[in-house]
């Protein structure tokens, strides 16, 4: 279960990147 | 910028946390008046991820024995899913005004939200695996305490029975948690404590079985023998004690990162 939790909030935090770099990419361009 | 006290919490949010603070700075420089791209899809991705992380949460809530994380995780839980849905609102609003500013708020407070709610979840479970930790630390001190009134053979026999698969486990739990922390001070003082707590103990051991010698030959020397095994099972517990507070400190030294 601990493996699991963290294993999720990781995926969270790069969907989380993902978002911020894909407005980063359309700002920016 | 913030700052995580364990190499796995870091290495999930120092990311998303430096995405979060240019999103920031993008934002209050920009006011640009660019168009908002669609961020239907990057924003779905956001929040089934969150749906999986919250379940996952509630799993781990419902199997803990932990009133403490019981009590606290769900204000974690509650912060990521609010976050998501500002992201979503943020993402509906862009599809019918890329300029909306109310939007670009959305988007920062979510994204903010999503980190601030994640850092709380992982730091709430995190809290949880060190009290268990401090569990076993603290069976360490209630077998140290009785070490003063161990008087036969066989008590010590059983007396080191007990003792030993729970210095084990300290040992084994304290050294991973040890290796987990980005805090070097910290990591310097649990390390130095185990050892001693390792040093120690055979001798403990060694001084308790004087003791019950000199009792069973007439007493001589008495005194200084449980002397000598009160000091060595108070410097233990010091070691051990010093290891529960040191497991306990989320926070940085600053001097040091000065």
């Amino acid at each position: 279960n601990a493996s699991e939790m963290v294993r999720q909030a990781k995926i969270l935090a790069q969907a989380t990147s993902h978002l911020i770099q894909s407005i980063k990419y359309e700002a920016e361009t | 910028m913030p700052v995580f006290h364990t190499k796995t919490i870091e290495g999930i949010l120092e990311p998303v946390a430096q995405q979060v603070s240019r999103l920031v700075i993008m934002h209050e420089e920009a006011e640009d008046g660019n168009a908002m791209p669609d961020l239907e899809k990057p924003v779905m991705a956001v929040s089934k991820a969150v749906i999986n992380l919250v379940k996952v949460g509630r799993e781990t809530i419902n199997s803990s024995d932990d009133p403490i994380l019981k009590q606290d995780m769900p204000a974690a839980l509650h912060r990521v899913e609010s976050a998501a849905k500002l992201l979503e609102e943020a993402s509906s609003l862009l599809k019918s005004d890329p300029y909306s500013q109310p939007a670009r708020k959305k988007l920062i407070e979510g994204a903010r939200g999503i980190l601030q709610g994640t850092s709380a979840l992982l730091l709430c479970f995190d809290e949880s695996e060190v009290r268990k930790i401090i569990r076993e630390c603290k069976k360490v001190l209630d077998y140290l305490a009785v070490a003063e009134v161990i008087e036969t053979m066989e008590d010590l026999v059983q007396f080191v029975k007990d003792l030993s698969p729970c210095l084990t486990r300290v040992s084994r739990d304290v050294d991973g948690r040890q290796q987990e922390l980005t805090h070097q001070v910290h990591r310097e003082i649990l390390m130095r404590c185990l050892e001693g707590v390792k040093t120690l103990s055979p001798i403990l051991i060694c001084s308790m079985k004087i003791f019950i010698q000199i009792f069973h030959q007439g007493g001589k020397g008495i005194a200084e023998a449980a002397e000598n095994r009160n000091y060595l099972a108070g410097r233990m517990t010091d070691e051990i004690n010093e290891i529960i507070r040191v497991l306990q400190l989320t926070t940085y030294d600053e001097e040091e990162w000065d």
